[in-house]
């Protein structure tokens, strides 16, 4: 809503008052220019939907601060010490649907949840989140030694100075498994890629795995944190990531009969990664 | 001197507070609220806050801007007549009224007007490799000068 009067007259821009008004924003937003996201041949974007809700949550709760701020002048400074919002207080009415504790058990539901967040203050404190395309063009199925797996790679040279990641997480979206895989449980792994071979399986590292139902569904939300750190501090070690499935006596499947969606999926449901961050010095406006 | 000229300045203020109250403001939707009633015969007016309706899809930049739709800004006109556009952004306000007040003392009053209330802003929107941001900026959006 913006707070705006309905005594406003609308009217386009000049040419030069719309020059004017985006050199300004552009400053504001520290961009040296204008995106150009969508040209030909370029990867489709990365989860916006999942980001759009936590712009609504951000809103909701700067609105919230504004209000606060308003009750606190009236109530005088007492009132300060103690009328903290919590950002997953069930007030935030409009996402309660989806704002759930999910740490404990791996979040299976139909619409992204919102972050996992290590301690309940990462999107809260965070200046930036970032949603990163998945770089791997051609699906792999096979490794050298017949084990399916899903490859992933994320560009994160794009931080900004000063940007320290807080929390990052990959996400991936499970449906009901083939008829085939009926009730049984399958085991989701997720690995970071350490060193590339030519003609044998590359050198991984386990980061974090999911036991789940396969006749499960939702998203499935695997913490890195460390490596994604890691990627930024040291780039050139960025080699991706590697998604497997194996059923309880350890038999590889494959992800796509195992119900993971890939890029052949709707758009909802592509796989991303997500990073939060916090900028190290005070972002101040630049003086023109 | 602002804009170059080597005019007498507070003839050129007076000239460039008309042209302010009524021409068009730049960078932005004309923003007049009908409660504004600009007496030319007096030039000294109280300051008074108005908003600006800046819409991304007026910019063109829908395309890589996902939210919000635009967002209201808020300049000042009147006494201390420095609207907020793209060269006069309330943080170098008081700087510039500063340095007029000490050339003509008699004219330009004392700043009294730096940023007061200053609101976060997100914004989402896609870079170059899309990509998706969401940028919180913490103390961006002016509300009000020291005036009001």
């Amino acid at each position: 809503d913006n707070h705006v009067h309905s005594s406003f007259i609308y009217r386009r821009l000049r040419n030069h008052e719309r020059r004017e008004i985006q050199r300004e924003i552009l400053s504001i937003l520290g961009l040296p220019h204008r995106p150009r996201p969508f040209s030909p041949g370029k990867q489709a974007s990365s989860a916006p939907l999942f980001m759009l809700d936590l712009y609504n949550a951000m809103a909701l709760e700067e609105d919230d601060e504004e209000e606060e701020g308003a009750r606190r002048k009236s109530l005088g400074a007492k009132a300060q010490a103690n009328s903290r919002t919590s950002y997953y207080s069930p007030q935030h009415a409009g996402y309660s649907r989806v704002a759930q504790p999910y740490r404990a058990a791996p979040l299976l539901g139909h619409s992204p949840a919102l972050p996992s967040a290590h301690d309940a203050n990462v999107l809260n404190d965070a200046d930036m989140v970032m949603s990163f395309v998945n770089l791997v063009e051609k699906d792999k199925d096979f490794s050298h030694q017949r084990r399916h797996y899903k490859e992933f790679r994320f560009d994160l040279t794009q931080i900004p100075e000063g940007e320290a990641v807080t929390a990052a997480e990959f996400r991936i979206y499970k449906e009901r498994s083939h008829s085939r895989y009926d009730n049984i449980t399958l085991k989701v792994s997720i690995y970071q890629v350490i060193k590339e071979n030519q003609n044998k399986d590359a050198e991984t590292f386990l980061l974090d795995s999911k036991k789940i139902h396969s006749s499960n569904s939702g998203w499935l939300v695997f913490d890195t944190t460390a490596t994604s750190n890691h990627w930024v501090m040291n780039p050139q070690q960025n080699l991706g990531l590697q998604l497997c499935v194996e059923t309880a006596d350890g038999r590889s499947l494959s992800i796509k009969s195992a119900g993971l969606v890939g890029r052949s999926g709707p758009q909802s449901k592509q796989p991303f990664l997500v990073a939060f961050f916090k900028a190290s010095g005070v972002l101040l406006r630049s003086v023109r | 001197a602002a804009g170059g000229k080597k005019k007498n300045p507070s003839r050129n203020k007076s000239t460039n507070q008309q042209e302010t109250s009524r021409a068009p403001k730049p960078g932005g939707t004309v923003a007049y609220s009908p409660s504004t009633d600009y007496n030319t015969s007096e030039q000294k007016q109280a300051c008074k806050k108005h908003e600006l309706y800046v819409s991304f899809r007026d910019l063109g930049w829908q395309d890589w801007i996902i939210a919000p739709e635009g967002y209201a800004a808020f300049y000042c006109d009147g006494e201390c007549a420095f609207p907020l556009n793209a060269h006069m952004n309330a943080t170098n306000h008081a700087i510039v009224q500063t340095l007029v007040h000490l050339m003509f003392p008699d004219n330009v009053p004392k700043p009294c007007c730096a940023p007061t209330k200053l609101n976060a802003i997100s914004v989402l929107y896609f870079d170059d490799s899309s990509n998706v941001i969401l940028k919180k900026y913490r103390n961006m959006v002016v509300r009000s000068c020291g005036c009001h």
